[in-house]
């Protein structure tokens, strides 16, 4: 399963 | 951060910058694609949801609402404020085009089936693809003010500066985000013919881009 990403990039 | 991120970020913002200056002093959008800074837009608005869920730095934040300000500022003075001068004949790219593969890409591929991450897909995939009503209207009137090319090549320079911060990123933290990278590589592509035209034309002192 594929992993959600933490999104700190714009 | 790195100082890659950081110049990226940089070149986005003047990019942006120098658009809304540009229509705002000649009071004028002529060979602007109002499409393109609508999806622009959009980008921002589906990608930046997370503002109102999660908190992840001053800098991510102020940026982000900075972006969403001037992005929906120039499509006002687009379509709004500076409308008599907006070529809607040369801006004729078919957007449905690329929003329809672009949601059902979105749909297909994401990390999670929530509305959340399927938005930020939709809008990572859009970003990549934004720009083409843009190039497709140089492409149709054959020409582009120097200034207009001064925008596209720091739009391009944000997107490859992001490459290379990825590449830092996987060495040094080995952080990997597939869907982005993907996305951002294509949306780079893009941007090499423009690069090329733009180092021999415009660079070398042409006041207008005009194409060969």
């Amino acid at each position: 399963k594929k992993e959600v990403k933490s999104k700190d990039e714009l | 951060m790195n100082v890659f991120r950081l110049a990226g970020d940089v070149s986005h913002l003047v990019a942006i910058i120098i658009l809304l200056l540009k229509i705002w002093r000649s009071r004028s959008c002529a060979g602007i694609s109002g499409k393109s800074q609508l999806l622009f837009a959009l980008v921002f608005t589906t990608r930046y949801l997370d503002l109102f869920t999660v908190y992840i730095s001053a800098y991510n934040t102020i940026m982000k609402v900075v972006f969403l300000a001037l992005s929906y500022a120039t499509v006002y003075l687009i379509y709004m404020r500076f409308r008599n001068t907006y070529d809607s004949e040369n801006d004729s790219f078919r957007v449905e085009f690329l929003l329809v593969p672009v949601i059902g890409l979105s749909f297909l591929e994401h990390y999670a089936f929530t509305p959340m991450e399927v938005l930020w897909t939709f809008s990572i995939f859009l970003e990549a693809v934004a720009i083409m009503p843009q190039l497709f209207m140089i492409t149709k009137t054959g020409e582009a003010e120097s200034i207009t090319t001064h925008y596209l090549f720091f739009l391009g320079l944000y997107r490859a500066l992001y490459i290379a911060n990825w590449v830092w990123r996987y060495h040094t933290e080995g952080f990997f985000d597939q869907i982005a990278v993907v996305s951002g590589v294509v949306q780079t592509i893009f941007y090499c013919d423009f690069f090329y035209l733009y180092v021999t034309k415009v660079v070398q002192g042409r006041s207008k881009m005009s194409l060969p």
